[in-house]
This record gives C-alpha cells, structure tokens and sequence, in this order.
C-alpha cells in the first residue's frame, strides 16, 4: 500500500 | 497603514472559504503590490498559498509591508455578519494588534465596523515557485469536483493517470473501484468547458481524498482549476482570481 508523505520529502531538498 | 477594499465582500468570503477549512493560522503579508498568505496544514501534507493582487480591490494602499496574523475561524465569524455585496475595507495601522473590517451597503446606509485581534504566529514562507512539471491539466472546476466526490466515497486514495491522450482518475477501496477517465476537448462556444491536457512524460501519482476533498473547496473562486503533476514533486492545484490565485500542493503518497 502506499503511505503519505510529508511536503518537508521535497523541500528538504532544497 | 493598509487599506484595501473589495468592492464586494462575497469575494473575500469566498477566498477565505476556500482554503479555512485545511488551514487555521495564517499570516497575510500586506505590501504595496497586493496581499499573500501562505500556511501549511497540521499534517505538513498540504500547502496553501494565496495571492491578491491590488487589481483585485477597488482601492487599495500600503505604504509599509504589515503582517495580519489570523485565525481563520474568527475571521470567518466576521465575514458572516456582512452582506456579500456590501463593500469590504481592511484596514490596519502600520504595527497593528487587531484588523478592522468596514462592511459598507451600496447606499452607504448602513456601517458595520468590526475589529479582528491579531495574533503572533511563527510560520515560514517558503519558496516554492522552482518546481519543475511533467504534466499540466486545465478541467472546469465543477469537473474536478465531481471527480473527487465521487472517487473519494469508495476509497481514502485517488490516483491519477495523465497519458498523452487520457488522464485517467481510479480508486480501489473496501466498497468497490471506480475510474473516470477523461479526453481533452475544446469547447470553443463556452472555453472554460475545456479539458487541455499538456505532457511532457506520462505521470502516475496517488493522492489522499481526504485533502482533495479540501482543495476543490478552491473551486467557489473559478471556474476553471489547473493540476500540475510531477513525479518529483508535491502536485499543484490552482484556482484563479480575476488578480492573483489560490494555489495548493499537495505531496502525494508512495510505495513504502
């Protein structure tokens, strides 16, 4: 199944 | 000092509905081109970002940048006493502790005045206009809402599907499936009947119902809603003002 991730994944990114 | 009048009330109230329901603190910066707010959801799963722009208002000045920290709750108590086609003037002194909101009718025969305290809240703005889209979809709003409503009874995920020619939505819950796919087509008598699908690579992402069954609340402000989608990225749901837009990002799920 799939899980929800958190916007802090893509911006952390920064 | 900030005052900014909308020439009808309805179009705030329908701004503050369309996103008080994911989001409740909010800082709206004040500057001399418009107003933004931006607030990320409890969960961090969804972020709001707003834009005013002075177009928007009838009259509009703001000498030096304010910052209105508010509670959405309390706010939406206010903007329910006035009537949606009255005027509606915020006005703010330059380090203000509270907001006034000057609801006036067309006759200027009745002067609602009420003051919203402000509040102090420590929030970040983040820089969000880098991200880079594999496909972009243009639906009528009432479409997008129709989409979720029905997919989002049957399961707690909605997936979407965009292929050259399709974009494909599909849920799989404890009830029962659904799909609904959808083709692009022009509508040149009425255009924002549209569907206009751009792909630069076929792009597969599931989302929570739950929070899309938030942002088509945005759909009270436009007609027309515009889905960008990376494989890479939160996916992006905006709504546009006559001035500005209300946007959404929502990050979706993944294989564990």
């Amino acid at each position: 199944s799939k899980k929800q991730v958190t916007l802090a994944r893509f911006f952390a990114k920064r | 000092m900030l005052e900014a009048k909308f020439e009808e009330a309805s179009l705030f109230k329908r701004i503050i509905d369309g996103f008080k329901d994911c989001v409740q603190l909010v800082n709206f910066q004040c500057k001399q081109d418009g107003i933004i707010a931006q607030a990320v959801d409890d969960s961090r799963v969804l972020l709001v970002s707003l834009e005013i722009g002075v177009e928007a208002f009838q009259e509009y000045r703001c000498d030096h940048p304010i910052t209105l920290g508010i509670d959405l709750a309390s706010l939406s108590k206010i903007l329910r006493c006035g009537n949606n086609n009255d005027t509606l003037t915020l006005i703010a002194e330059d380090t203000p502790d509270s907001v006034m909101l000057l609801f006036e009718d067309t006759k200027k025969d009745r002067i609602a005045e009420f003051n919203l305290k402000l509040m102090d809240i420590d929030a970040d703005f983040l820089k969000i206009e880098e991200l880079v889209y594999e496909s972009t979809l243009n639906l009528p709003a009432t479409e997008f809402v129709r989409v979720v409503r029905e997919l989002g009874q049957l399961s707690d995920s909605l997936n979407i599907t965009v292929t050259k020619e399709t974009i494909k939505f599909a849920c799989d819950g404890d009830i029962g499936s659904g799909t609904i796919i959808l083709r692009p087509f022009i509508n040149m008598e009425n255009p924002s009947e549209s569907i206009k699908l751009e792909m630069d690579q076929p792009v597969e992402l599931t989302f929570g119902a739950k929070y899309l069954a938030d942002i088509v609340k945005g759909s009270a402000l436009s007609d027309k809603v515009a889905i960008r989608l990376s494989s890479e990225a939160p996916a992006l749901f905006q709504f546009d003002l006559k001035a500005g837009f209300l946007q959404f990002f929502l990050a979706p799920k993944f294989n564990d």
